[in-house]
């Protein structure tokens, strides 16, 4: 009513007129589509997509090159994601902001804790961190804290200090959200509604059916989107920018004409979440969908029904085709978008031809369609039912979220989908993620020693600090090694060495850089792992490198099955293990080497996990450039 | 008094230098592997990232009490910080997107900054008494 009012009073201008509308309507939203994946494309290509993947993979144990947590990232990221958003595009807030407020939580602990930040530390706070992004992206504070655990930190061990962090981040996040009030109305959730009728036990089929779209949403957008992701890289590479101006024109074009299209995803979700008349027959919300009743005329009906169908249909297309595109972009607000406009098309329908009007609440179906959805994307169960109440308080409702989730979930199991998309996109991606080995015994059949790398870089205890120089900075001896058995000097020049440590490279490197020996004293500076000072003579110029060196690396006899070593290194969080037999140094095996042997053992069995229609992508992909060839300026006319 | 010191073996068994990174084969699967660093939480867990060489020492006993302040507060002042940015930028980006949104299908007649919400809102008309310059 009060924007009603407002635009009433002229105090809002409507843009009036035929054309003009439409015509601001496509320019604006093209303009900040293009400054947006300008923006990223130039200035900070790290900002491009969600950016959950990457961090789930970080906080596992694996770190991401600096520049992905820079100032610069969150800097475009929380520049480029309004456009994008405004632009018309289907992506959404939530994937981006888990990005800039881990962002937030790398630069301010490396800056605050500088000296005594430690990895173990730092994964608590960026969990924390990601926790609040979604937090203030959906206005849910608990759901931020659920979201944080279950689907960031989910391979690493849970800890109540990780939790308390989250918790207390989410806190303060929200009350400053709550403080700035960017909604102007007071509230930080996005809508609130108060659904005072009850559900009936009669409803029960229509949440499956609901929670059975929800599933089947999950799993074949995520496939078609991840085929199109491969589509996008084998053809559209070259043209990010063309190709997001290209989508926004689309959108921008097709959504003009569907209002629930046109509207801004959270606006358009708010009016379908909408109860129509309280308890006591006063209508409270004058839209046209809660004007539906027995006597409407049928074509009326069918007019708002074909453009909810259409609307959720359009709007699932767009998100497979928006979502991975050169822009910082998420995919749960639009898939939630999705299952609003399907839940509310089923309430039309419900209340058209089976319990009649003032039985069921309409905007509970939209708001049960959205959590299906948004669980059949993310693969989430707790997160998305504390999210979704906390969007709109609708508690009474409890039971059917939780009814509609778990038939979600149970598609998803049953049609062999094991992760959400951010999970499905970091095998796309091909980054490694030790999250539960795959259910088939893959690795029960082969030991450490198939699988070990025997040529090891091993250096010895004591060896001349001009000698390790060179080894470290000559670009000649750059293998892609990160770091270093220890062996004994006795067993110099023997075949079979005992190994008594090992070191990381760029610990090395670090402590090396940090001594000040002129080239000349380098030659004759003996660097020590672990003899003492008495074992070398009480030399002079020796240093010792003990600090560094782990002197009880974990080590496995080579008949050690790859099950337990994947296991080893999941629940300890080492890096490497040595493989010894008798005290000898057999072999060592990485992290990083049970992954790729896993994933290429499973895919010599299984065949790939995503498969992709090449001969439909080479069609689709003629098709376009034949589009592209007549368009582009500087065709030969000789093909005319 | 020179020692010998072990040259750097390159292998434990004969055959060629280097490393057989490539014993397993490359699919799609692992292709990103190399650009991440395998982070070892039992060596490196409790390490810090980066030891400040330059540690200021407590000369005196105003740093001292500092330190010792600092300590038991760093937790609690790094996770509000964190949070307080977090706030402000989501804030800034609700409003943002809102006003570009809105631009696309009308304007406010009061100031054509300003979004639905703010235009809408009666905040306004307290702040509007104040002088336009302020308002923009």
């Amino acid at each position: 009513r009060q924007e009603f009012e407002c635009e009433a009073q002229g105090v809002w201008i409507n843009w009036n007129g035929r054309v003009s509308p439409f015509m601001i309507f496509m320019l604006l939203s093209v303009l900040f589509a293009s400054i947006s994946t300008l923006l990223v494309k130039y200035v900070a290509p790290m900002a491009t997509g969600s950016g959950i993947s990457e961090i789930k993979v970080w906080v596992s144990g694996f770190e991401y090159n600096k520049d992905f947590l820079g100032f610069l990232t969150l800097v475009v990221k929380s520049v480029a994601l309004p456009l994008a958003i405004s632009s018309g595009l289907s992506v959404g807030k939530e994937g981006p902001s888990v990005h800039y407020a881990t962002c937030c939580g790398y630069l301010l602990t490396k800056w605050l804790l500088r000296d005594t930040l430690t990895y173990s530390t730092q994964y608590e706070y960026l969990t924390a961190a990601s926790g609040a992004g979604v937090a203030v992206a959906f206005g849910a504070p608990i759901g931020g804290v659920l979201f944080g655990l279950e689907e960031i930190a989910s391979a690493n061990r849970f800890n109540s200090s990780t939790l308390w962090k989250s918790y207390y981040v989410a806190l303060v996040a929200i009350t400053t959200l709550k403080y700035i009030d960017p909604f102007r109305n007071g509230r930080v959730i996005l809508f609130n509604v108060t659904y005072d009728r009850d559900w009936k036990v009669q409803e029960i089929p229509i949440f499956i059916i609901l929670g059975v779209f929800g599933g089947l949403y999950g799993k074949y957008i995520s496939k078609w989107n991840i085929s199109f992701i491969h589509f996008r890289k084998m053809y559209l590479s070259a043209w990010p920018v063309q190709e997001v101006i290209f989508l926004a024109t689309l959108t921008a074009f097709i959504s003009y004409f569907n209002e629930f299209l046109k509207l801004d995803m959270t606006e358009s979700m708010g009016i379908l979440f909408h109860e129509c008349v309280k308890n006591d027959n006063t209508s409270t919300f004058g839209h046209r969908l809660c004007q539906l009743d027995e006597n409407t005329h049928a074509l009326e009906f069918l007019k708002i029904f074909t453009s909810l169908c259409f609307a959720t249909v359009i709007r699932a297309l767009l998100v497979v085709v928006s979502y991975g595109a050169r822009i910082p972009a998420g995919i749960f607000v639009p898939s939630m978008a999705v299952g609003a406009t399907f839940g509310r098309a089923v309430s039309l329908l419900v209340e058209r031809f089976i319990s009649g009007p003032a039985v069921i609440t309409p905007g509970a179906y939209a708001f049960l369609g959205a959590a299906a959805t948004l669980s059949g994307i993310t693969n989430l169960t707790l997160t998305v039912v504390v999210i979704m109440f906390e969007l709109t308080g609708a508690f009474m409702y409890i039971i059917p979220v939780m009814i509609v989730v778990a038939i979600t979930r149970i598609i998803l199991s049953t049609s062999g989908i094991s992760g959400g998309i951010a999970d499905q996109m970091i095998m796309v991606n091909g980054f490694p993620y030790l999250e539960d080995e795959q259910e088939d015994e893959i690795l029960e059949k082969y030991t450490a020693e198939q699988v070990m790398s025997s040529k090891l870089i091993t250096i010895n205890e004591t060896i001349y600090l001009s000698e390790l120089e060179s080894f470290l900075y000559d670009s000649a001896s750059d293998f892609s090694v990160h770091g270093f058995p220890i062996t004994r000097d006795e067993d110099k020049f023997e075949k079979e060495k005992k190994c008594i440590g090992y070191v990381l490279k760029r610990h090395l490197t670090s402590k090396v850089m940090m001594q000040s020996v002129n080239s000349a004293k380098a030659q004759t500076t003996l660097v020590y792992f672990n003899k003492t000072n008495d074992d070398l003579g009480h030399r002079e110029n020796c240093i010792g490198f003990k600090d560094i060196m782990n002197s009880s690396p974990i080590t496995v006899k080579p008949q050690v099955p790859m099950s337990l070593l994947f296991r080893m290194f999941k629940e300890l969080g080492c890096k490497t293990i040595i493989v010894e037999e008798s005290g000898i140094s057999r072999g060592l095996i990485t992290a990083k080497d049970v992954l790729r042997f896993e994933r290429m053992k499973y895919r010599e069995i299984h065949g790939a996990k995503f498969t992709y229609n090449e001969a439909l992508d080479r069609r689709c992909w003629s098709v376009i450039n034949f589009i592209i060839t007549i368009f582009s300026p500087n065709r030969n006319d000789n093909i005319i | 008094m020179v020692t010998r010191y072990v040259p750097i073996n390159q292998s434990i068994e004969g055959g060629e230098d280097g490393v057989d990174t490539n014993r397993f084969a490359n699919i799609p699967e692992t292709q990103n592997f190399d650009q991440f660093v395998t982070i070892d939480k039992i060596a490196e867990g409790n390490r810090p990232l980066s030891v400040e060489s330059d540690r200021s020492f407590l000369n005196s006993k105003y740093q001292y009490y500092r330190e010792v302040i600092w300590d038991r507060a760093k937790t609690f002042i790094t996770l509000s910080s964190t949070a307080i940015v977090i706030g402000c930028i989501a804030g800034f980006l609700q409003v943002f997107t809102e006003t570009l949104v809105n631009w696309k299908t009308g304007r406010c007649n009061r100031n054509w900054l300003l979004n639905k919400s703010f235009c809408c809102s009666n905040v306004v008309n307290e702040v509007s008494s104040a002088s336009k310059v302020v308002l923009k």
